[in-house]
């Protein structure tokens, strides 16, 4: 554990909180993609299999649970409790076009081919494209909330700051894992363009509003 | 090494 891995680690919980909170406070979920959230789900189920089969620390243990839980109720609160909120006309992006080719790749591309592995591997390439219903949202309503560039903000921080944690421990502990790595950057590269938008102008106090 | 100890990661 360094500092850049537990930034990125904050940085993901805090995005999450973000997410409920807007949701709780406001009774809305407008401007979020359940699609996204599904695909959330979905990651951390798929990723975290080996919460029981694996137990590496209290810490790690924990945190797999409350990603866990906040990603279910985040899906709870937008299908259940205020569906009538929830903002479907422009959450458009089709699901399988995500799910299938991060599967496809997972039985091709990974570390061993065992169950447990390859429902690893699905979750590292899912996780890195799981936005991307989330940006399409944005691009095709043309602006965001500020509370929900903030969310994510801290969403790509969390992986933007493990690449660092991975640059880290491949120098001070010669460790490296490719798959994980590049799902990392490509993750990390589709936030950019968000990225510049939040610094130029959600941070100057304006709305993020996408140029026309 | 490179592979599996990316486990303790989240």
């Amino acid at each position: 554990m360094n500092i850049f891995r537990l930034g990125g680690d904050l940085a993901h919980l805090l995005a999450i909180i973000i997410l409920l909170l807007k949701i709780w406070t406001t009774r809305s979920c407008a401007g979020i993609s359940g699609k996204s959230q599904i695909l959330f789900a979905l990651t951390f189920t798929a990723r975290y299999l080996d919460l029981f089969t694996n137990f590496v620390s209290v810490y790690n243990s924990v945190m797999k649970v409350v990603y866990l839980a906040a990603a279910y109720a985040t899906l709870y609160l937008m299908y259940v409790k205020f569906k009538a909120t929830y903002d479907h006309n422009h959450d458009t992006f089709r699901l399988e076009f995500l799910i299938l080719p991060a599967a496809g790749l997972a039985l091709i591309i990974n570390h061993e081919f065992s169950i447990i592995e390859v429902m690893w591997t699905f979750s590292i390439y899912l996780e890195a494209v799981a936005i991307l219903p989330q940006l399409f949202m944005v691009s095709k309503t043309g602006e965001a909330e500020s509370i929900t560039s903030h969310y994510l903000f801290a969403l790509g921080s969390y992986r933007a700051l493990y690449i660092v944690n991975w640059v880290y421990r491949y120098y001070s502990e010669g460790f490296y894992d490719m798959i994980a790595t590049l799902a990392g950057v490509v993750q990390t590269v589709l936030y950019c363009d968000f990225f510049y938008l939040y610094i130029t102008k959600v941070l100057k106090g304006k709305k993020l509003q996408l140029p026309a | 090494r490179a592979s599996h100890a990316s486990k303790d990661e989240l």
